[in-house]
């Protein structure tokens, strides 16, 4: 399994 | 002028405690509705979000709107040398480049300051969404930070398991694997100790035992953690801080490769 970021999540405001 | 003052420095060292691991920095955003403190790990993994509202602080001025970054560590060395019940008072004059920690003894005998330099972090902020979870578990924050440790030992990853029966947390290795499953509290004599599991849809998810341990260390602010999961969405792990706010944490699932 892999992590990703919690950037590919939420949006840069 | 930002003044912002607790009573009690307890607080603020158990919320440096819940971040300081975590972070190594991060940028305080004041305004004249409290301070919020949004931030990511190093890795990226994980996304911390505190919230104090003003009107819980003992006084709270802030004049213009404030952002102060700060370096974590520093920070929480500084909290160390007050007393727990001592009033702590922060201070900062606008676009200046130090704030101040004041303690303050009950008694009024001793009154200490300690000045630290503020950084400029070019931090992003991210826009997390409204979203209607799938699942809500409250229990209590001991037995959370309870399973977190134990089933680390086993793996790397631990799978919630989340039906309207209970909640499972499973994790397997080379060692060998263990589940631990509770039940949603059937009568509820003490809310603090109760498990109360809202579902709409059931959820299976695979998180990082290291990320969520490291959450845990907020256990010292609230007897319950909230846990909300919908599948293919970062977690969120809550933790109430008394009348003051809160403190979030994001961590998103793992997937298949």
């Amino acid at each position: 399994m892999t992590q990703p970021s919690i950037t590919s999540f939420f949006n840069t405001r | 002028m930002f003044e912002a003052r607790l009573m009690n420095a307890t607080i603020l060292k158990k919320i440096l405690d819940a971040v300081k691991d975590l972070l190594n920095e991060g940028t305080f955003d004041c305004s004249d509705s409290g301070i919020q403190l949004q931030a990511m790990d190093n890795s990226h993994v994980s996304l911390v979000s505190l919230t104090l509202r003003s009107d819980s602080f003992d006084k709270f001025r802030c004049d213009r709107n404030l952002s102060m970054g700060m370096n974590l560590g520093t920070m929480a060395k500084i909290l160390k040398c007050a007393n727990n019940d001592d009033t702590v008072t922060i201070k900062a004059q606008d676009n200046a480049d130090t704030v101040t920690f004041m303690f303050e003894s009950q008694n009024h005998e001793k009154v200490s300051d300690y000045e630290m330099k503020l950084m400029n972090l070019d931090q992003e902020h991210l826009g997390i969404p409204d979203t209607d979870y799938s699942c809500v578990v409250r229990m209590p924050s001991m037995e959370f930070a309870r399973i977190c440790r134990d089933l680390a030992q086993f793996s790397e990853s631990m799978v919630i398991c989340c039906t309207k029966e209970g909640v499972k947390f499973s994790a397997s290795g080379d060692l060998g694997s263990a589940n631990v499953k509770l039940a949603q509290t059937s009568n509820v004599d003490k809310e603090e100790e109760a498990v109360i599991i809202e579902m709409q849809e059931p959820v299976t998810l695979t998180f990082a035992c290291r990320y969520l341990n490291a959450f845990t260390k907020a256990t010292p602010l609230c007897n319950q953690v909230q846990l909300s999961m919908s599948a293919d969405v970062p977690l969120v792990v809550e933790y109430r801080i008394s009348d003051l706010g809160h403190i979030r944490y994001y961590l998103a699932p793992k997937i298949e490769e």
